[in-house]
């Protein structure tokens, strides 16, 4: 996290807030709500207060706007700025304003205006923003469903003003994993156009051949109704579909998409009532089979026909030699098998039936 | 007057986007490969976002710049 300059702060705990004017793009109700929902997850974890004024001079007046509004620092029309507020002080300080340019919503669609709210009255409080990709303070918007503020944030605003006095108990937004972790294991891997597409705990991280880094994305962000964590992941690129396993119900994308009719339990693939999660899943283009991963044992899964095999489960370390009893995620690509366990990956030849190489799992992220 | 090409579409959103939160300087200035301060502010924004930091304005950087986000300067007052 990082404060302004200074550490501008409130020199009180009781703040007052006014909102001047409404969006037409939602009912006023929505607004208020959304506006005191967003006070309340800064006053959740600190000793601060807020009270609405409906007229004169509060600490933090609140507007929405267009282009120059008023303040010397014009919005720029649709998308690109969404909103902006002045640090904690006299006047214009602690004032956040809106681009009423914007689409404001209160759901996935377009911006939604209490997850900004949240993060501009961030700034009125005093947090300047931070670099962590998992923190609300993180300058680019993403949505995502549930309590917004990560562990960074929290401990941000309660350099400025301490914990609050209730200690009421929150659950802060998952800190994001680390890539070049030299522990860190993968949950699931798969091709998605060409992409990668890696998950890990609530994140993802997405490698397109074009760009030197990974860039890294909640789950919730890109598909708010798959569950937060994804266990195993396959392409099928005959199909065009990548499947998604989360316990024991799984997902299906056509390119960011969901595809409609989903989810399916994973079951209607075949596997007995007694799994209740795939490890890993991978697809094999040459053979049309889909080897899907259950504890120390592995089924092959027939998409043309749409049924399991018969002879399976195997034994993964009697199939793989070279490989461990487990896998976390596996991925086909460059004619070769890549195993995921733990902190390692196996580089398995799938024709001479042996593992080639063996590396550390972060590696594939380019660490 | 002649259209802009796509690159110059992207070396015009990056310097709006390097004024309006990095403090770009306004202003005429010589030729874009001897433009330091234009690196340096791009290095800055490179380096925060934890992209790679190179002070080029490759495709992974100035997608970054295209995405909706918070309109606070990074530098206070």
């Amino acid at each position: 996290y990082n404060h302004f300059p200074r550490d501008l702060k409130w020199m009180t705990n009781a703040i007052t807030f006014r909102i001047l004017n409404y969006t037409p793009d939602l009912k006023k109700s929505d607004v208020d709500r959304a506006i005191r929902t967003a006070l309340n997850v800064w006053a959740d974890v600190t000793p601060l207060t807020f009270k609405k004024l409906y007229q004169g001079n509060a600490d933090i007046m609140i507007s929405f706007g267009t282009k120059e509004h008023g303040d010397h620092n014009p919005f720029d029309g649709p998308d690109g700025l969404l909103a902006h507020a002045y640090p904690p002080g006299q006047g214009i300080g602690g004032d956040t304003h809106f681009d009423e340019d914007e689409h404001w919503t209160k759901d996935s669609s377009t911006y939604n205006l209490f997850i900004v709210a949240a993060h501009e009255l961030g700034h009125a409080l005093g947090m300047s923003h931070s670099s962590d990709p998992g923190a609300l303070m993180y300058p680019v918007y993403s949505y995502a469903t549930g309590y917004p503020l990560s562990v960074d944030d929290i401990n941000g605003i309660q350099a400025l003003y301490g914990p609050n006095p209730d200690s009421k108990k929150v659950q802060p937004k998952p800190d994001a994993p680390t890539k070049c972790d030299p522990m860190l294991s993968f949950d699931a891997v798969t091709e998605l156009r060409g992409e990668t597409i890696i998950f890990k705990d609530e994140y993802y991280w997405r490698l397109h051949p074009q760009m030197p880094e990974p860039e890294q994305t909640l789950i919730k962000s890109t598909w708010p109704s798959i569950s937060k964590k994804v266990d195993a992941a396959y392409e099928n690129p005959e199909k065009d579909l990548v499947i998604i396993f989360s316990g024991i119900r799984m997902w299906a994308l056509n390119g960011y998409n969901l595809v409609d009719g989903y989810p399916k339990y994973i079951h209607k693939l075949g596997l007995p009532k007694k799994i209740r999660k795939v490890d890993a899943a991978v697809h094999i283009k040459d053979t049309g089979k889909t080897l899907l991963f259950t504890e120390e044992e592995y089924w092959s899964y027939d998409e043309e026909t749409g049924t399991m095999d018969t002879g399976y489960p195997r034994s993964i370390e009697e199939d793989f030699p070279g490989m461990d009893d487990e896998v976390d995620a596996a991925v086909f690509q460059h004619g070769y098998l890549y195993f995921f366990h733990d902190h390692l990956q196996y580089e398995y030849s799938y024709t001479s039936r042996k593992v080639i190489r063996i590396m550390r799992t972060n590696s594939f992220l380019n660490c | 007057g002649p259209l802009r090409s796509d690159d110059d579409d992207g070396w015009f959103v990056a310097e709006k986007y390097l004024r309006r939160l990095y403090g770009l300087s306004p202003g005429l200035r010589g030729a874009r490969t001897s433009s330091s301060e234009f690196q340096t502010k791009i290095k800055e924004m490179q380096r925060f976002f934890k992209l790679k930091v190179t002070g080029n304005l490759d495709d992974n950087t100035l997608d970054l710049m295209k995405e909706p986000r918070c309109g606070v300067p990074d530098v206070a007052e």
